[in-house]
């Protein structure tokens, strides 16, 4: 196991066993991740993050095209970190960045970048978006149409993927005055891809991989489980070793994440300072969808169509003796409720998929093998 | 009228302050979902193009064929549009899709339109935000053509990446 000061993109390109051929091909692939509020990216600080990080693997230093407003005020950590990982893995392909900073004072940015995509035919087969909010906080109505434009993506052959959110099972009282898990939004909904986190179970070397205990996870109270994972998830809530009260949980519910990748101590360089510690499924989530672009690179170049909504085909590894595609997180718990009953505790990682970590996190070679069979 | 989003809470969220209520010629910008038509059948096709196992995997629609799809009926297409222009709403511009509606018009005449919503104006250090802290209504007519109205009540959501120092503490706590 090699040594480490944290993670960057050789860190992630070796622990996911991507090798310097695995980088963007195709002129005519592309990735984006999604920016709300004021927040921006320089691209000062993805060349300098590239030059001290990116030096293993061919790489662009540029964002290929900025849809929206980007400010020229200070770098967003947020923004930066985003930029600087999808472009490490997702290496050499065409990036954009989609920036809606609610520029109106009336305007809602995750519904404007809803628009953005209703309205655009061109645009990015990937889309990594790190924004969430909980469910209970939003109408029924709401999600529900929400859901209805992530199925408008799928149907356009999108990958749309979200971060789980950095509070585990999350907690909230219930008027009972009961405690109860609290889902995220739109890391819920069954038509994206959500994306959990783990952690080095050594932090200074490149080992096995652990829960992230912030990692995002749990059931939808909103949305019914889906078909795609109706086994899977079916198989978890049988053989857990142990199981939060169910009063907790929608155990019927969309489950998430799907997957998972580190998301603890990151080097990120935002306004020329590099930094590091940075953490949370933001992290993840753009590591994921650039291994996706890259995948739809390969795919693209057999002439077979971009992944699209991945969910469906990634719940198909397993049954499809294909399972080697993940590295099985094992180890570990979430945070949920400070309370005497479940003591902060939410769901534990187990064989296959968990609530915490999804299938894992991407054995990228494995992977890419079994999402090329046509 | 009735209430298209009952449940939505209103909530400010920490670090903002209300800053009264906003004039009557402030400019609003509403984004108007309207209800589509035929999701059921999107949702089959997603499951078709999405599945492996399906003949039509990787099949995927263009966003001129998802809009065919999806675009609402012309009776929503119609009883939006002349409620809006019997109000006067008259600078709108659609999306490709055909199923959202972003318009702009003064607060005084959005509350017409919408009524129980108020206006008001909340501030976040540099930034600032109109919303309505109070649910808002459309004519029993017009809730089979929308689904909700966008700008009323939600802010947006903070996003922040820890670092290290803070984690520490939140696992000391645990």
């Amino acid at each position: 196991a090699s040594f480490h000061l944290g993670v960057t993109p050789a860190i992630l390109r070796q622990r996911y066993n991507m090798t310097g051929g695995d980088v963007g091909l195709l002129p005519n692939n592309s990735q984006a991740c999604a920016q709300f509020l004021e927040q921006y990216f320089h691209q000062a600080d993805l060349a300098e993050f590239m030059q001290l990080f990116g030096s293993s693997f061919a790489h662009r230093t540029q964002v290929d095209r900025v849809v929206g407003h980007q400010g020229h005020g200070k770098a967003g950590l947020e923004a930066s970190l985003d930029v600087e990982y999808i472009m490490s893995t997702g290496a050499n392909v065409s990036t954009w960045v989609f920036s809606n900073a609610g520029r109106h004072e009336s305007q809602e940015p995750f519904l404007a970048w809803l628009l953005l995509l209703s309205n655009m035919s061109a645009v990015p087969w990937v889309h990594s978006v790190s924004y969430g909010d909980d469910e209970d906080s939003l109408s029924l109505a709401y999600m529900e149409r929400v859901n209805a434009e992530f199925m408008k993506a799928a149907a356009r052959g999108l990958t749309v993927l979200f971060a789980s959110g950095d509070d585990g099972a999350g907690c909230r009282r219930v008027h009972s005055g009961n405690h109860t898990f609290r889902p995220s939004f739109p890391a819920s909904s069954p038509y994206v891809t959500t994306v959990g986190g783990t952690s080095f179970k050594n932090p200074f070397l490149v080992t096995e991989e652990v829960t992230d205990y912030i990692s995002g996870g749990g059931f939808s109270n909103i949305f019914p489980m889906p078909g795609y994972q109706a086994a899977a998830v079916g198989r978890f809530l049988h053989s857990a070793s142990k199981l939060p009260p169910s009063s907790y949980y929608n155990s019927s519910g969309r489950a998430y994440p799907d997957l998972a990748a580190l998301s603890d101590n990151y080097w990120v360089v935002t306004n020329r300072i590099p930094l590091p510690w940075v953490s949370g499924t933001s992290a993840s989530t753009p590591v994921v969808a650039g291994m996706v672009a890259l995948i739809n690179d390969r795919r693209l170049q057999r002439g077979l169509a971009p992944l699209g909504f991945l969910n469906p085909a990634l719940y198909q590894l397993q049954e499809r003796g294909l399972g080697a595609a993940f590295y099985d997180v094992t180890q570990g718990c979430h945070l949920s409720c400070l309370d005497g009953t479940v003591q902060g505790q939410g769901f534990c990682a187990g064989p296959a998929w968990d609530p915490v970590t999804g299938w894992g996190t991407p054995n990228f070679p494995s992977l890419l093998r079994a999402l090329l069979l046509p | 009228g009735l209430a298209l989003e009952r449940d939505q809470p209103f909530r400010v969220p920490p670090g903002w302050t209300h800053a009264g209520r906003v004039d009557p010629g402030q400019p609003v910008q509403l984004t108007f979902a309207l209800r589509q038509r035929d999701t059921a059948r999107l949702a089959r096709l997603v499951e078709a193009v999405s599945d492996p196992r399906s003949s039509q995997y990787g099949q995927y629609l263009s966003l001129e064929q998802v809009r065919d799809l999806v675009q609402p009926s012309p009776a929503t297409l119609m009883t939006v549009l002349k409620w809006l222009q019997d109000h006067g709403v008259e600078d709108c511009r659609t999306v490709t899709t055909l199923d959202f509606l972003e318009c702009h018009l003064p607060a005084s005449m959005a509350e017409l339109l919408l009524p129980g919503a108020e206006f008001h104006r909340y501030v976040h250090g540099q930034r600032s935000l109109v919303r309505s802290p109070l649910p808002y209504t459309v004519p029993p007519e017009l809730a089979e053509h929308l689904d909700f109205v966008g700008g009323m009540h939600r802010f947006p959501v903070e996003r922040t990446v820890s670092r290290a120092e803070a984690r520490k503490d939140v696992g000391s706590a645990g």
